[in-house]
């Protein structure tokens, strides 16, 4: 999280803390047995990872402190079947199910966060929040839970981020901005996720009932916290329905 | 079907003389035994006869004899005045045979040459019935009904008398045995008649084990006794009254005993009188009942069904517990409890009793805990409640969490489930905010 703010314990309870062969990730609680996170945390290079390999911690602000925690168990991993993304171009459908082996206890450190509600709406200009135990200033990697808010950014202007991203680096491929994605940040740049927090969640607040929920999974950038530029972040909200048959299928 | 060793006699034969229809040879003698089975006359019909006529028959003649006794001596033709012809007229043997002999003499001196004779013979039932006296004199043929039957008879006796061992005369009926039914009515042989000499009549009244006999004798009654009215000795004329397991009774006098409870399921009586003395007899009509159980006590929560002022053998009881009880027996729990009176007054099972049933532990709620409101040990009625560990789990909206003990045995909420709520994680509430005052 650049130009964010260390999360004191227990504010936010919904982190997970993922590992795969020392890369780091975010993820989501969701349920007692399920976790989201994106795609690209799961299957890195077209190759699914094993689950195995994956190691998830929940219950602490500290890296290091969770490190050294039992991971819970994996019973499966369930990355959305659209995701495709062999060449590091394509983040469409960049979202994930973990199932766990056994449930969680939810307490103070530990607690669901709430999926989209029914029509839910992405206001441009909206404050969320998104945390993370990735890269700060300097490519320092966190040690400590970070959150930063920021808005949601409107299609137009983040199509126009990415064009201009692309007209910049013409030899790089730059991923498509798909409806299945918004985008999150500020033009001046310096407030931002960054790698390692992708797959944590954005959030929105709900103003009735105070509850914040899932707006966004950390998914792509350029880069981060460059100026004119935004962070890119799944749109949860479309994927209500497979969220909902993944878990009963399983 | 077996081939009888010997065959019987014919019912019926043809006899006819020698060559007949053609002349019969002379310097014959010729004798035919003729036999229709015993029970029956033999009847010989001529169909005809044509014999040499002489004076006596004297040269040709058919002899006929039952046990060499000659019944006739036929001759002649048909409507000649010699001989003696039979005309139509059959003729009856007094018995189941006959014999015939035919002789002719050396010479046949007409020019008629006679054709001799032709006869069929049939066995004809005898109606012994109709015989005054059987042959030794000794009195009718049967003391009182007699049936004739094909080739037999048979003798049958008046209610009240049996035919005697020589299947013809009749002696009074002790109208003795077994009587098994309910109820019945026994009396002294003859009666209201005095009752004969020489008696030794056995009743015994059996029916079922579980019924009791009652004898009620009827207010006529007198056996011949010594002694005084009160005290009678029966010492040559008596009714016995046995009972199993009791001293017999001697039963004598002119007094009715009137009604005699046996308690017993079987009652022997011995009727007995000797060669001389009058008793004018006795009678009695029986009744059973059914054995008596002792009435079930009381069953606390419960109730013992149906309810009778009294019980009776073959009676069956239920016991049904209240609500939220259950039946105990022997320590443990059944099903259900039926009992019946059985045969000897005793009921077949010990009454059951009811416990109060248990529900058992609540089932443990998931992320929540629950506590009991009111009662204890998980007892019907028992009041239980769920609670979610808040603020991290919530009920489902609606959700009921107050449960009682049913008498299902089921922990069952006010709307009749007994499926406990779940505890249903809260999603997006931090219990501790980010807060910050810097702009």
């Amino acid at each position: 999280i650049m130009g964010g703010d260390k999360a004191p314990d227990k504010t936010i309870p919904w982190q997970v803390m993922l590992s795969v062969d020392g890369s780091r990730g975010g993820a989501i609680v969701i349920g007692d047995r399920w976790i989201m996170t994106a795609a690209h945390n799961l299957v890195q290079q077209g190759t699914p990872v094993l689950k195995e390999k994956l190691r998830v911690f929940v219950g602490d602000n500290d890296a290091e402190k969770l490190a050294k925690l039992t991971p819970l168990g994996v019973a499966s991993l369930h990355p959305h079947p659209e995701y495709n993304n062999p060449d590091d171009a394509n983040y469409n459908h960049d979202i994930a199910l973990i199932k766990l082996q056994q449930s969680l206890t939810f307490h103070a450190a530990i607690m669901p966060l709430c999926l989209p509600p029914e029509g839910a709406t992405y206001t441009s200009g909206q404050i969320g929040m998104v945390s993370g135990f990735g890269i700060k200033e300097h490519d320092i990697i966190a040690n400590e839970l970070r959150y930063i808010r920021l808005p949601v950014v409107g299609e137009d202007k983040c199509q126009d981020s990415v064009k201009k991203a692309k007209a910049a680096t013409p030899i790089t491929r730059i991923p498509l901005l798909t409806d299945n994605m918004f985008c999150a940040g500020v033009p001046e740049g310096g407030k931002d996720s960054c790698m390692g927090d992708s797959g944590g969640a954005y959030v929105l607040k709900d103003d009735s009932t105070k509850r914040f929920w899932a707006a966004g999974i950390v998914s792509w950038g350029v880069g981060c916290g460059q100026s004119g530029r935004y962070g890119v972040y799944t749109r949860v909200a479309k994927y209500i329905g497979w969220i909902n048959k993944t878990m009963e299928d399983n | 079907c077996w081939r009888l060793a010997r065959s019987l006699p014919a019912l019926h034969g043809e006899v006819q003389s020698p060559q007949f229809p053609q002349p019969y040879p002379a310097a014959l003698s010729q004798q035919w035994d003729l036999s229709v089975p015993e029970g029956y006359q033999l009847q010989l019909s001529f169909t005809q006869l044509d014999i040499e006529p002489s004076a006596n028959c004297y040269y040709d003649s058919l002899t006929v004899l039952y046990d060499k006794k000659v019944l006739a001596k036929f001759c002649g033709q048909e409507n000649s005045a010699d001989g003696h012809h039979p005309g139509n007229q059959p003729l009856l043997s007094p018995g189941n045979r006959l014999t015939l002999v035919f002789q002719t003499d050396d010479t046949n001196p007409e020019p008629h040459q006679h054709l001799g004779f032709s006869a069929h013979y049939q066995a004809k039932d005898i109606d012994e019935c109709s015989a005054p006296d059987p042959e030794d004199g000794s009195g009718p043929l049967c003391s009182q009904f007699c049936h004739n039957t094909l080739g037999s008879y048979m003798c049958s006796c008046r209610h009240g008398y049996e035919l005697r061992p020589d299947q013809r005369t009749c002696v009074l009926s002790c109208g003795g045995g077994i009587f098994d039914e309910p109820e019945g009515t026994l009396s002294s042989p003859g009666y209201p008649d005095p009752s004969p000499h020489g008696l030794a009549c056995q009743y015994v009244i059996s029916v079922e084990p579980g019924f009791i006999v009652t004898l009620n004798f009827t207010d006529s009654f007198h056996i011949e006794h010594i002694g005084t009215q009160n005290v009678p000795s029966c010492l040559y004329h008596w009714l016995q009254v046995s009972i199993p397991d009791k001293e017999p009774q001697k039963l004598c006098g002119g007094k009715s005993p009137g009604l005699m409870p046996t308690n017993s399921h079987t009652v022997q009586l011995d009727y007995h009188t000797d060669w001389a003395g009058l008793s004018q007899g006795w009678s009695l009509h029986y009744t059973t009942q059914r054995v008596q159980c002792a009435s079930p006590s009381y069953v606390t929560n419960g109730r013992v069904t149906p309810n009778f002022l009294q019980y009776y053998y073959r009676d069956y009881i239920q016991v049904r517990c209240d609500s939220g009880y259950k039946l105990i027996m022997d320590g443990r729990e059944i099903k259900s409890y039926a009992s019946m009176c059985q045969n000897n007054g005793k009921w077949h099972l010990s009454l059951p009793e009811c416990h109060i049933i248990d529900c058992g532990e609540p089932e443990a709620l998931l992320n929540g805990g629950v506590k009991f409101i009111s009662g204890s040990q998980n007892q019907y009625l028992s009041v239980i409640q769920y609670h979610c560990n808040e603020p991290f789990y919530s009920l489902l909206g609606g959700a009921t969490v107050s449960y009682t003990c049913a008498a299902d045995r089921k922990w069952r909420d006010n709307l009749d489930t007994h499926v406990i709520p779940s505890c249903i994680p809260v999603c997006g509430q931090p219990t501790e905010p980010i807060s910050g005052f810097q702009r």
